[in-house]
């Protein structure tokens, strides 16, 4: 019995032991914040010294890239950083804050600068945030495919929030259309979905969360490391949305997937429920990815790097299969305010499942 | 001029406010994206290192390995720069990779550089930022040496996502 979700309850849902923390001297995680969000020190280490107890964990960041100024702490910033660090305990962790210096700056374009001018940086990084696709341009997708490209190739893991409106819905004067949030539908990025328990007070089994963002992007192609798992999932859903909701040939998200729903966070001292969103799972996500980093280096192996080729080929091997319920699409006739649905196997809800740590590790530490 | 992000949305998300046009002499940084070199080679290095049935899975780039293969040739290196410097611009700095460049100019200067700009001050809170309010264009001198032109158009992604980080009741009953 929970009520609401910790890093114990995170911990004993994906199979976590006391002794799964980090050892390497060489790891290290990282969480990405834009838009004024910062998170303080000190709610850090009243959130370990609450929910982090019986594991060997860190109360403190590592380094800080950029400038956190005063003021009240942001909660996504406070959720990013004690959820890495409760799944990914014990690892070395940067954030990197980008508020914009000038008012001219964009800061996640900041951001990927950074990346590119810094050769040491950490192993893996989650980011939280996202724009619709149809609201940015075609070039400016492309070149940050490229940047993540570039951090792919130094064997860096990128992870996605999928995004918190389901297939989402774009309104058209004709006909609706699902709505593909970026970066999370390139095709370069792990993207994370969400999930929640199927008796919410109870470790019990996962079910889709129905904010979990996913579906195809009108912009990437689908990558050949996913044609066989999406054209399974097309052909053997049960119910599809109608075909002109989304585009079959684009890349389809999410890749994986974590619970997302009703997390303790502390923010400004105050330890606070129900919070929930893809910006939830992935950070813990990003901590399993770190763990399993710390193995492979340990064993001398290089980093996971892009994760999403070798995920692929796992085929679920290591991940919990979410089967059940459907996420958010367009409230109107014809879907009715329903997008995709869970399946067994890869699926446009939860992708591939969350993940089981000693079985993924197994499969991924070879 | 071309455009270079034409199907780029150009509007202000609801909660900035507009705070008025930037004064002419008021400077701002702009960031140009260079075209990079062997973006095909990159993908599929990518591709390699990132397959397990690869032989070469694994085997990463350092952050100069991957700078020498996709940093900008010197015809684009040298086209931005006569483009810039013909407008007087010289405070720039570029990052290790070298395939992007961040100047700093006036308003005034950074209108006439990207015709069909005209920067105004949007506010949220506290917070600023100059955004133009209308396309922009670049020399077509240039226009095949760049991706793109950052913080001319685009807000600060991501105000959607975080403004549904909070699920209380209200959000279950609508679903």
């Amino acid at each position: 019995f929970h009520l609401g979700v910790t890093p114990s309850t995170i911990r004993a849902r994906y199979n976590l032991t006391a002794s799964d923390t980090g050892h390497a001297a060489n790891n290290s995680q990282a969480v990405a914040q834009f838009l004024e969000q910062y998170y303080h020190p000190a709610d850090l280490a009243e959130f370990m010294s609450i929910f982090a107890r019986g594991f060997n964990h860190m109360t403190e960041v590592e380094r800080v890239v950029g400038t956190q100024e005063e003021g009240k702490a942001g909660l996504e910033a406070s959720l990013d950083v004690e959820y890495i660090m409760s799944t990914g305990a014990n690892i070395s962790t940067w954030v990197f804050t980008n508020p914009g210096r000038h008012e001219t700056q964009e800061p996640f374009l900041q951001w990927m600068l950074l990346l590119s001018n810094m050769s040491a940086v950490p192993w893996v990084h989650t980011i939280s945030y996202g724009d619709d696709e149809d609201s940015l341009s075609t070039a400016y997708m492309n070149r940050i495919n490229v940047e993540f490209m570039k951090a792919g190739l130094r064997g860096i893991s990128m992870l996605f929030a999928s995004g918190d409106s389901g297939a989402g819905c774009l309104h058209l004067a004709k006909e609706n259309v699902f709505r593909p949030s970026f970066p999370a539908s390139s095709p370069y990025v792990t993207t994370v979905g969400g999930t929640t328990f199927k008796n919410p007070f109870k470790v019990t089994y996962e079910v889709t969360h129905y904010i979990s963002g996913g579906g195809f992007s009108n912009v990437f192609a689908m990558p050949d490391y996913q044609v066989d798992a999406v054209s399974a999932y097309l052909k053997g859903a049960q119910s599809l949305p109608p075909q002109s909701y989304f585009n079959h040939s684009g890349r389809a998200y999410p890749d994986m997937a974590a619970l997302s729903d009703n997390y303790w966070v502390v923010t400004n001292l105050v330890p606070i429920p129900w919070i929930s969103g893809t910006s939830a799972s992935t950070p813990v996500v990003g901590g399993i990815l770190s763990l399993i980093n710390d193995q492979r280096f340990l064993k001398g192996l290089p980093s996971l790097g892009f994760l999403n080729p070798r995920l692929y080929k796992l085929k679920g091997t290591g991940l919990f299969d979410v089967t059940e319920e459907c996420h958010l699409g367009c409230l109107d006739e014809k879907v009715e305010g329903q997008g995709f649905c869970a399946a067994s196997s890869w699926d446009p809800v939860t992708g591939w499942g969350t993940p089981n740590y000693p079985a993924l590790l197994a499969a991924l530490i070879q | 001029g071309k455009h270079l992000e034409l199907d780029q949305a150009v509007f202000v998300p609801e909660d900035w406010l507009h705070a008025g046009r930037v004064a002419p002499r008021e400077e701002m940084e702009l960031t140009f994206a260079l075209k990079q070199q062997n973006v095909d080679r990159l993908q599929n290095l990518l591709q390699l290192v990132s397959d397990p049935d690869s032989q070469q899975y694994g085997k990463f780039m350092t952050l100069e390995e991957v700078a020498s293969l996709v940093r900008p040739s010197q015809l684009t290196e040298k086209a931005v720069w006569t483009w810039l410097k013909g407008h007087g611009i010289q405070n720039c700095h570029t990052v290790l990779t070298r395939d992007f460049l961040q100047c700093t100019m006036t308003a005034q200067v950074a209108e006439t550089l990207l015709p069909g700009t005209e920067f105004h001050r949007y506010k949220k809170g506290d917070q600023t930022l100059m955004r133009s309010s209308s396309q922009y264009s670049v020399h077509e001198d240039v226009s095949d040496h760049l991706d793109f032109v950052g913080g001319v158009l685009r807000f600060p992604m991501g105000s959607k996502e975080i403004g549904k980080a909070w699920t209380g009741p209200g959000q279950s009953e609508k679903a």
